[in-house]
């Protein structure tokens, strides 16, 4: 028996918003530490992985470990049915074959249920290293996904670079080229607006722009973003979900043919 | 031109 239930409804509408154009169909786990979820895009370039800790739900009970196949197009079809304040509450039966999406409004008076029926679902699981990072850039959600929109006009992949000058953006097209620097700031008023960068090493790495722009639709879970990179190694591109875990996005890097 | 490299050669399957 599973029942978890999400006081901030919409966090999970946002989730599904964010990953379901990237990832067609994958698999929930549900354990005692929390929902999380880790599935490629089709074309095995990037990987998600999300989690919701089971201490960020106001009630959370899963009585023994689950794995829900689902697919985010129909899933993210329901949730929209869900209003922006309404409390959203995920059950399922051990070895059923649905899962339930119970949505209520904020006063009580509206009470919604949602079954869908899971599929099975055959993705192997990756083991993803704790890594030092050579690089840590956090900087606005909005500022990154301005830059990736921005490039992605000019041409088809950025590179990256973090030196102790800043962070440089760049990419060049059949129109020209482009390239665009943040300096570390520091905002006294909003740590939200701030731009810090931390560095061992300087590194560069050449990415799609396709699959940033595509995380970026996780901007409306956090004002920042956090790109981790390390010579050679996938980019992690991380938007923390207020009080109740992460949503974080691999990107292979491009490299010589 | 550059390569794009499939991201599970970075992971190790679980």
């Amino acid at each position: 028996m599973l029942e978890l239930r999400l006081v901030q409804g919409s966090l999970l509408k946002k989730v599904l918003d964010a990953i379901k154009d990237l990832v067609t169909d994958a698999n929930f786990d549900c354990s005692e530490s929390g929902f999380s979820l880790q599935a490629m895009d089709s074309s095995h370039v990037a990987l998600v992985a999300l989690l919701l800790r089971s201490d960020g739900f106001e009630h959370y009970r899963c009585d023994r470990n689950l794995s829900m196949g689902m697919n985010l197009t129909n899933m993210s079809k329901m949730l929209k049915c869900a209003g922006n304040d309404d409390i959203i509450t995920i059950k399922a039966d051990d070895g059923g074959d649905s899962v339930t999406f119970m949505f209520e409004s904020p006063s009580q008076d509206k009470v919604s249920d949602f079954e869908m029926k899971l599929m099975d679902i055959d993705s192997e699981h990756l083991g993803i290293p704790e890594t030092e990072y050579h690089a840590i850039v956090k900087m606005p959600s909005a500022e990154f996904a301005r830059i990736c929109r921005d490039l992605s006009t000019i041409g088809d992949t950025v590179v990256i670079s973090v030196s102790k000058d800043g962070v440089k953006f760049s990419t060049s097209g059949d129109i020209g080229s482009a390239n665009v620097v943040c300096r570390q700031n520091n905002s006294v008023d909003n740590k939200d607006n701030e731009t810090v960068i931390e560095m061992n090493e300087p590194v560069s790495l050449t990415f799609a722009l396709r699959y940033l722009n595509s995380f970026t639709k996780a901007t409306t879970l956090s004002n920042t973003v956090t790109l981790s990179m390390s010579k050679e190694l996938p980019v992690v591109v991380e938007y923390k979900i207020a009080e109740i875990g992460h949503i974080r996005f691999y990107l292979a890097p491009k490299i010589e043919d | 031109k550059r390569g794009q490299q499939s991201i599970s050669k970075f992971f190790r399957t679980q």
